[in-house]
């Protein structure tokens, strides 16, 4: 029995070993962990940052498109003024 | 007791052992 | 000694126990850490589409501007060659 008593009490040392280990690893991913939120919502910000510029940029471009049909036109009036 | 088994791992241990063999467990894990 | 005995296995089983819990948490944990790099590199692509979404912008308003220039411009003369 104390032979055994002392394997027990080793062991029980390099059990406690292990789980103050292990309690430090959790406590580190837990402070990495807590960047995923933060990633998560700058994400999402680019995101809808990005998905605004897109649709302003076709507003714009049909903006264009219309002026430039506008030019054209007004082009083709300016030639037909100037052989009236 | 003469000898024991493991919950986890089935390991028939000797009784002198505190932990399995094989996966270290104590012999009153769960 | 036998007494004692008893009691560190007792107490080696409960380390068990909370190591075996530990364990547990480190592995969620990691599973959960695996999405970080996915998160920021998401991050950052949706950041190079906004910027470079922000960049063809700002030169499809400059072409817009200059078509708009152009077409008062036209206008200008389409007048000046009606009163001609």
């Amino acid at each position: 029995c104390c032979v055994r008593l002392e394997e027990a009490e080793r062991a029980l040392a390099l059990k406690q070993d292990l789980i103050d280990k292990l309690k430090e690893e959790v406590e580190q991913q837990k402070g990495s962990l807590e960047t995923v939120p933060v990633l998560a919502a700058q994400a999402e910000i680019y995101k809808a940052d990005f998905l605004a510029e897109r649709e302003a940029r076709e507003k714009l471009n049909q903006k264009k498109e219309e002026l430039q049909d506008q030019l054209t036109q007004a082009r083709t009036e300016i030639e037909r003024l100037k052989q009236e | 007791i003469t000898e024991w088994q493991c919950k986890s791992c089935t390991m028939v241990n000797a009784a002198s052992s505190i932990l399995c063999e094989v996966c270290e467990r104590p012999r009153l894990a769960t």
